[in-house]
């Protein structure tokens, strides 16, 4: 089981719909692909139709660990439409997570250890972050083996780049472990300034951990995601679809 | 003076692009202006330039106010080049918040307390929020008077206007207020059936709440937050710089 994160504390930026192209083409593949959604906002959870508002649980219980009454993982995962692609939702009460357990140590494991348990289950899992540096995305970082960091091509997003780089050494530094990382350029719109500048800026400072492949601003993508089709699955998205395919044929030769 | 926030728990709809445009233009008009940039990430910050790493404090003084050694709000406040706009940054220590003050009461109304130290200062304050709800959002809330809820006219964005309601409704009740609001279309590129249907969507589910401005997708807005400047000081920004005096002048009238 390979898990990756796709995490940017910049908002906006292609993350939970970078997470589902990706694990739409592996489940289609397939690979059994599990998608983890750590936001409280729950985009990825309401791609696919479900109301976080009215689920049981999900990644929250994972917090519960401890608690008698809480699930083991494999109870809150819902299959989706498409074969060998489920859903571990989020719920919004993970939005009070960070203020519950505050400064206790030991809670950055939680989503490593549920992971374990579905080692045999799954073959590939991707998990979507929330815009913000907390304890959910410390928790995907702490789980995942590679990191995926979508960026805008355009200025307030490779600002935010910096940022999101930086709480990634402080977060190595404290667990002594390098985490293999690529940068992807999206919403490229190759018609204005900001946007090629923004890729040229992206290629001089982080030549080495930039993907090759660019995601173009395709609204079929838009659309793809209000019928909660996966971008790779949805044939008008022609353009999105095919950069989503050379980005995870990047990411697989990585791994070889 | 009075106090707006700019909010909503979804990444990328434009709340930063709002607070500065909505600023820009009150500070053009004749109104000494204050921006807060609540969120950690420091776009807000950024925007003008300021190099958030490198700053002394900012937003982050306002929690540790009774501290021996914290700073009246007023001296952490940076002017910027244009006249009656000043800025009360963000830096990235702010994330921490959450996890420090835990379920700590009271830490509610430090925006509050601090900005009635300003009151003579100011004309206008306008609060940039993060995109999650948490002590820093919540605080934002309890010092404004109005709210302005930037919404991406498509999909995933639909979804989380209805969770920002619900979180706002949360601390409604909490607060025993109700907090004027209205709901600003953002992003809107009429070529789209996405966009288009979501317009459709707002105007069928928050008629009472909603602008009747809708922000377009103008790709010199970009040029314009690259540059440093606010899109109504933008001369090529003539579409969005339009749509947000149009935005401003509904705000204004709401106020009378
Ligand atoms: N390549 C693309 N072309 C056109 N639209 C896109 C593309 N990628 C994403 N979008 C749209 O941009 C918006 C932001 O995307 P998404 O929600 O995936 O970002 P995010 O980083 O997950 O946001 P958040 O910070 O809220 O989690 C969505 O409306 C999405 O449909
Ligand atoms: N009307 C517009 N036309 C074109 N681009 C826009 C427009 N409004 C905002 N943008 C761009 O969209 C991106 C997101 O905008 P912005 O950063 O203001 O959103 P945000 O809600 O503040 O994001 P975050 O959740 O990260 O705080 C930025 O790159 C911005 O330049
Ligand atoms: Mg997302
Ligand atoms: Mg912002």
């Amino acid at each position: 089981m390979r898990v990756w994160a796709v995490a940017n504390q910049k908002g906006g930026v292609g993350k939970t719909t970078t997470t589902v192209a990706l694990g739409g083409l592996l489940a289609a593949a397939g690979a059994r692909t599990l998608l983890v959604d750590m936001d409280p906002h729950a985009s990825l959870t309401s791609y696919f139709g479900f109301d976080a508002e009215a689920l049981p649980g999900g990644v929250y219980d994972l917090f519960r660990a401890g608690a008698a009454d809480a699930p083991p993982p494999a109870e809150r995962i819902l299959p989706t439409r498409f074969e060998r692609l489920a859903v571990l939702p989020a719920t919004p009460a993970m939005a009070t997570l960070d203020r519950q357990l505050g400064a206790r140590a030991g809670m950055g494991l939680a989503l490593a250890e549920a992971l374990a348990t579905l080692a045999d289950d799954y073959d590939r899992v991707l998990v979507d972050c929330p815009p913000m540096l907390g304890v959910l995305m410390v928790n995907a970082l702490a789980a995942c083996e590679r990191l995926v960091i979508p960026t805008q091509t355009e200025f307030l997003a490779l600002n935010g780049l910096e940022r999101m780089l930086r709480s990634l050494a402080m977060i190595e530094r404290a667990r002594g472990m390098r985490l293999p990382r690529l940068i992807v350029p999206t919403l490229y719109d190759g018609r204005t300034h900001a946007s090629a500048a923004s890729l040229r800026a992206l290629r001089e400072r982080h030549a080495d951990e930039l993907a090759q492949s660019v995601i173009p601003v395709d609204t079929q993508i838009r659309e793809a995601s209000l019928a909660g089709v996966p971008a790779g699955a949805w044939p008008a998205a022609r353009r999105g679809a095919q950069a989503y395919r050379g980005l995870l044929d990047e990411l697989l030769a990585q791994e070889a």
